[in-house]
């Protein structure tokens, strides 16, 4: 059987709001080493990959591997009815054709369980090769989502360029244009508002805004998000759930026509 | 969309 205790099940419930408008369904993978999903957008421009290590988990048991389909839009619904101070327990029989959802609220005076039934989902699993990419910045994810959101208000697709000082982000329009440069920022006093940039080379790719404001939906899962950049591969768009795993989005860039 | 490239077309099948 497989069974995972989170203490913070609102944990659980932002990943959930973070991926359900990106992605229809998906298969979620468990093993002896925690709980994961891959999964392409409806247009297969984007990739999502989750992973929750197991030993982020209070408890965590998978006597076997399994893999359970689930409508994101169904687990969403489920998971608003939790609490979110609740703890989250998930159970699923080996060969079930249901997953539970146990929810606790702190004093364990309430206890609620949902039952959600899962469905058959054909899905393809991508190789993702381990890179060293030409940048990496590392911003704080309230400053990146409110980035993308203004210059979506201009432009559809987004210029990010890295140098070793700065992050750039720029976009053209009907209406006009628009940049917002990020000076690099190691600030000690307050760490959640440091900007840090690592380069090898300068680099300059051009992504479609939609996404990477649909990417910005899992801001509350953490104060950074990590953009990783190669001249010509996706982008990666990496928020890190502190002690339990992290939430990737991988998109292909724009080329020239 | 117009230049948009797929995510396959960089991270092959398992």
């Amino acid at each position: 059987m497989f069974e995972a205790r989170l203490q913070q099940g609102a944990l659980l419930k932002k990943v959930v709001e973070a991926i359900k408008d990106l992605i229809e369904d998906a298969n979620f993978d468990c093993n002896n080493s925690g709980f994961s999903l891959q999964a392409m957008d409806s247009s297969h421009v984007s990739l999502v990959a989750l992973s929750l290590r197991a030993d982020g988990f209070e408890h965590y048991r998978c006597d076997r591997n399994v893999s359970m389909g689930m409508k994101l839009a169904n687990l969403s619904k489920i998971l608003k009815c939790a609490g979110n101070d609740d703890a989250i327990t998930m159970k699923s029989e080996d060969n079930g054709d249901t997953i539970t959802f146990m929810f606790e609220s702190q004093n364990q005076e309430r206890l609620s369980e949902f039952d959600l039934k899962l469905m058959d989902i054909d899905s393809e699993h991508l190789g993702i090769p381990e890179a060293e990419y030409d940048a990496t910045v590392k911003l704080p994810s309230s400053e990146f989502q409110r980035i993308v959101k203004d210059l979506a208000s201009i432009g559809d697709t987004v210029e990010i360029s890295v140098t070793k000082d700065a992050v750039k982000f720029g976009t053209n329009g009907d209406i006009g244009s628009a940049n917002v440069m990020c000076r690099q920022n190691k600030s000690v006093d307050k760490p959640e508002e440091s900007t840090e940039i690592d380069i090898t080379e300068p680099v300059a790719l051009t992504f479609a805004l939609r996404y990477l404001n649909s990417f910005a939906k899992a801001t509350p899962l953490s104060s950074h998000v990590v953009l990783k950049l190669s001249k010509d591969l996706p982008i990666v768009v990496e928020y890190h759930i502190e002690n339990v795993g992290r939430l990737s989005f991988f998109l292909a860039p724009k080329v020239e026509e | 969309a117009p230049g948009q490239k797929g995510i396959m077309s960089f991270f092959g099948k398992k």
